[in-house]
């Protein structure tokens, strides 16, 4: 297959000066006189005679100037036949010549003027419509890739729009406001060459109109009309109503509609529309009688015959809700209330008013809101107010005889809306108070053994009779007497002794009842007192005043201080360690084909022993095997760094049966091989065979479909001597593309020795079973460790294994953990005593997912003999991942 | 047949270049 162009001229060019454009020769020419003909496009078809030959040198020269336009590719059919017999001595030739563009069109839109329509208050960013323009000149090409741009914008100011550089799409750059501006035109630009500079141009018109919306709300012309009537009378037009509305003229977005909210619920009036003028007529439909109504107030709403947008209709018709009118009510009581008397009393009516109507308001509940004294109950319905208790003026809570509380109107509606009204209850003075003790103040101690007590009437009369004072109950006898001091019989109490006492004030008034304030005294112990302790004494009405301290200590438990302060210290100790996870395996490209760079191998065990990047992919897996230098865990399980490999990257690097095995990442080389396959199909120039890629297997027991992967295979199939430069695998390749019968892979029968090391370990208690030497771990072959330990203590089950040289030439090791427990109980657990044989093998492992930490259990001495051979590998699958024919117990 | 055919490079200098049948 000729896949390339023979050559290429530039259209609109005179190319005859790059004459000849190519030359066709025939190997026959040695033998016997050939003479050269070409037919095809271009030469004896449409357009005729862009291209000669000459017959005799086969060269062929291009004599017309093309249109690539019109013929992007012309096809040569070249003939060579013999100049005696005319005989084709050649199966005709193909030989194209591509016509290079050039920019030579302009973009042509679709349309010369576009139209479109948006809503206003769209979404920015919403798409008004799309502008198309092509260009004739190659496509795919800059010469015909177009680049689109809002030239102008009327009205100008704030762009409103933005176009799509890429696809012409026009979106909406602002909010559109009709009212503001109903319509847009701009002018568009298409420029190619992505709109480079050296890019030819065309224009077009695009007008954009903003389509109404019902977004504005109608008002009324006055805020108040008036009008009379004569009772008995009907009238077709008592006033007209103007309605204003911003919305587009005599759409249904402006017509309004009017309606009564409140006053016509006798229905004598109703209002009609006058569509030209947008008015509304309130008409007189039922007569009406002057003495039933001399007035009428009438509450009237005007809304559109459209809905209101969406944008706008919450805003519509605000519900103001419940609110008190006025906001404060006064009440007065007398405290003379007696207990019988205030059950049946009501205090008032406290309503709320439904704001949008006038009248009260119906859809609400009443609760009592501040009320300190819990004074006030109200009826959750009707706002009936009364009392709960006997009120007192000489409350504290009554502050110059008025006592005030609030009450709360909450509607039911949702969302709900609370309205508060305060009330002001003004209480009438009664006299029924004893004398009360006021707010002294005295410092009781040692050398001050009497305390001045002093009454006052809170009825206000300070010239009232006399107080007397009597001591109600003492703790020890006679510890305290009273003691008047002068004429006003203010009296002290005198201290005889320690503790505490309780004396009752009692007023004789003009009836000769007798109340009583009364109030405790108490003395501190001798001890406090002659540490200075203080007592104050207060005595007020009722009040008892204990001067009790008590010291609180807050003990704060260091429980927490404990913990933190015992807190994990990490590294401590050693244990199972997690071993790191990662999901996707790594492709090395050594791993391909070819030899693997010597770089990579640090690469991948300085990942590896960092312990924190480890792949869990077959590939590191296989590639593991060889690459134990360096190799640890975090939890500090580095002491296998520096043991040797089996210096045999060869045997033990994978074949791509077992990438898949190991879960390689197949979609990856698909990928890969097939962009290397087009990358090699575009070159200019072909490739030596030998750099051709592979992807490879030898079809083995298992092997998934397309084993043979993708190769590029560029060679000359004249030529057979490419082979002898192959590798093994490619030129088996090469003769399958060739349909040959290819010879098997010589190393997968061959008998290499074989290997087997098995390992027990236990917990506690059992000596490590002794390696079994290793005759020549430099040998090539299969090296198959078997191995199976526990932390359980139970008995440990012998290994089994079963080599299969088939398999070769790889080390497949196996690990088994039974029930990793103890954290403590591994410590220890391997020994690895000295190796007097220096050809061994040590496999560690790696333990898959314990979670806690165990001391470093593995300690290797050091083995001197640089022929022993520490494998350390990782099993992701114990099971799954095996052959069939590996059985583990 | 061998064809040859002349390519261009950006001095504007022609160069035979002779094309081979490839295989993919």
């Amino acid at each position: 297959e000729w896949i390339k162009f023979a050559a290429a001229c530039r259209e609109g060019e005179d190319n005859s000066k790059r004459n000849p454009i190519a030359k066709v020769r025939s190997d026959c020419e040695e033998t016997q006189p050939i003479v050269y003909r070409i037919t095809g496009q271009g030469i004896d078809e449409s357009p005729i005679g862009v291209f000669i030959i000459n017959s005799r040198t086969g060269e062929i020269n291009i004599t017309k100037i093309v249109d690539r336009e019109l013929t992007p590719v012309f096809v040569i059919l070249c003939h060579a036949e013999n100049a005696a017999t005319g005989l084709a001595v050649e199966k005709p030739l193909e030989l194209r010549v591509r016509v290079l563009d050039v920019n030579d069109n302009i973009p042509i839109f679709s349309q010369t003027i576009y139209e479109g329509a948006i809503e206003e208050g769209g979404m920015e960013n919403t798409l008004v419509m799309k502008l198309v323009a092509t260009d004739a000149d190659e496509p795919n090409n800059l010469n015909s890739k177009i680049a689109y741009k809002i030239e102008s914008q009327e009205p100008a100011g704030a762009p409103m729009f933005i176009l799509n550089k890429q696809n012409g799409e026009l979106h909406i750059a602002n909010i559109l406001d009709r009212e503001q501006h109903s319509s847009f035109s701009l002018i568009v630009k298409a420029t190619d060459r992505d709109g480079g500079s050296d890019g030819i141009s065309s224009q077009c018109t695009c007008g954009v109109k903003v389509i109404d919306v019902n977004d504005n709300f109608p008002t009324l012309g006055q805020s108040s009309y008036s009008a009379s009537i004569s009772e008995n009378t009907l009238s077709s037009e008592m006033f007209r109503i103007q309605a204003i509305d911003a919305d587009e003229e005599f759409t249904d977005n402006w017509k309004a509609v009017f309606f009564f909210i409140s006053g016509n619920e006798g229905g004598f009036f109703d209002i009609v529309t006058d569509p030209a003028t947008n008015q509304g007529i309130v008409r007189c439909i039922k007569k009406l009688d002057y003495e039933q109504m001399q007035s009428v107030p009438l509450s009237i709403g005007v809304r559109n015959v459209a809905a209101f947008h969406h944008s706008v209709s919450s805003q519509y018709q605000v519900i103001e809700g419940p609110a008190f009118s006025p906001s404060s009510i006064s009440f007065s009581a007398s405290e003379s209330l007696t207990k019988q008397s205030i059950s049946t009393y009501i205090v008032g009516t406290y309503q709320a008013i439904d704001m949008d109507t006038g009248r009260p308001a119906t859809n609400v509940r009443y609760i009592m809101g501040r009320d300190p004294d819990a004074l006030f109950i109200i009826n959750p319905n009707n706002a009936e107010i009364r009392f709960t208790k006997i009120i007192d003026r000489e409350s504290h809570y009554v502050i110059n005889g008025v006592y005030t509380a609030e009450v709360l109107a909450i509607s039911r509606d949702f969302p709900q809306r609370t309205s508060t009204g305060t009330i002001l209850l003004t209480i009438q003075d009664a006299n029924d108070n004893c004398p009360l003790v006021t707010n002294e103040i005295r410092k009781v101690c040692m050398n001050t053994p009497s305390v001045v007590i002093i009454a006052k009437d809170l009825d206000a009369d300070p010239h009232g009779p006399p107080f007397k004072f009597v001591i109600v109950s003492q703790p020890r006898n006679h510890l305290w007497d009273i003691r008047y001091v002068n004429v006003c019989q203010t009296p002290f109490l005198h201290r005889h002794g320690w503790g505490w006492g309780r004396v009752r004030v009692c007023h004789v008034d003009h009836a000769h009842t007798s109340r009583g304030a009364s109030a405790s005294l108490s003395l501190p112990d001798q001890s406090e007192t002659e540490s200075g302790t203080k007592l104050f004494f207060k005595m007020h009405y009722l009040l008892f005043l204990s001067p009790l301290v008590i010291p609180i200590l807050m003990s704060r438990s260091d429980c927490c201080g404990n913990c933190l302060g015992a807190g994990t210290k990490h590294g401590v100790g050693a244990g199972f360690e997690t071993v790191p996870e990662c999901t996707e395996g790594n492709i090395h490209s050594w791993g391909i084909e070819g030899a693997q760079p010597e770089d990579r191998v640090n690469i991948y065990t300085n990942t590896y022993g960092g312990g924190g990047m480890v792949t869990s992919g077959g590939v590191e897996e296989i590639t593991g095997l060889g690459t134990v230098k360096g190799y640890g865990t975090a939890g500090g399980y580095g002491t296998a760094a520096g043991y040797g490999t089996t210096g045999r990257k060869e045997s033990i690097g994978g074949t791509i049966k077992e990438y898949r095995e190991g879960g390689v990442n197949m979609a990856f080389l698909d990928s890969y091989f097939s962009e290397k396959a087009f990358a090699y199909a575009d070159e200019d120039e072909g490739r030596p065979a030998n750099d051709c890629l592979l992807i490879y297997d030898h079809e083995g027991l298992d092997s998934p479909v397309g084993s043979i992967g993708c190769c590029s295979f560029i060679g000359d199939d004249l030529d057979d001597t490419y082979l002898d430069t192959l590798g093994p695998k490619f030129k088996t390749l090469a003769e399958i593309c060739l349909g040959r019968e290819i010879e098997p892979i010589p190393d997968v029968n061959l008998p290499w020795p074989t290997t087997v090391v098995t390992e027990n370990t236990y917990t506690t208690g059992s000596t490590l079973q002794p390696a079994m030497p290793i005759p020549d771990p430099v040998l090539q072959g299969n090296v198959i460790v078997t191995e199976t330990y526990t932390t359980s203590g139970s008995p440990l089950k012998p290994p089994t294994r079963n080599v299969d040289p088939l398999y070769s030439p790889n080390v497949v090791v196996t690990e088994r953990v039974v029930a990793p427990a103890s954290v403590t109980g591994l410590h220890g657990m391997l020994e690895i005593p000295d190796l007097p044989d220096g050809s061994n093998v040590v496999v560690t492992e790696r333990v898959i997912a314990p979670s806690s930490r165990i001391p470093p259990s593995l300690s290797i001495p050091d083995l001197a003999d640089a022929s022993n051979v520490v494998v350390t590998e990782r099993v992701i699958r114990p099971a799954s991942g095996l052959q069939s024919n590996f059985g583990i117990p | 047949f061998l064809p040859q055919v002349k390519e261009w490079d950006e001095n504007g200098v022609g160069r035979w270049k002779t094309f081979k049948r490839q295989k993919r």
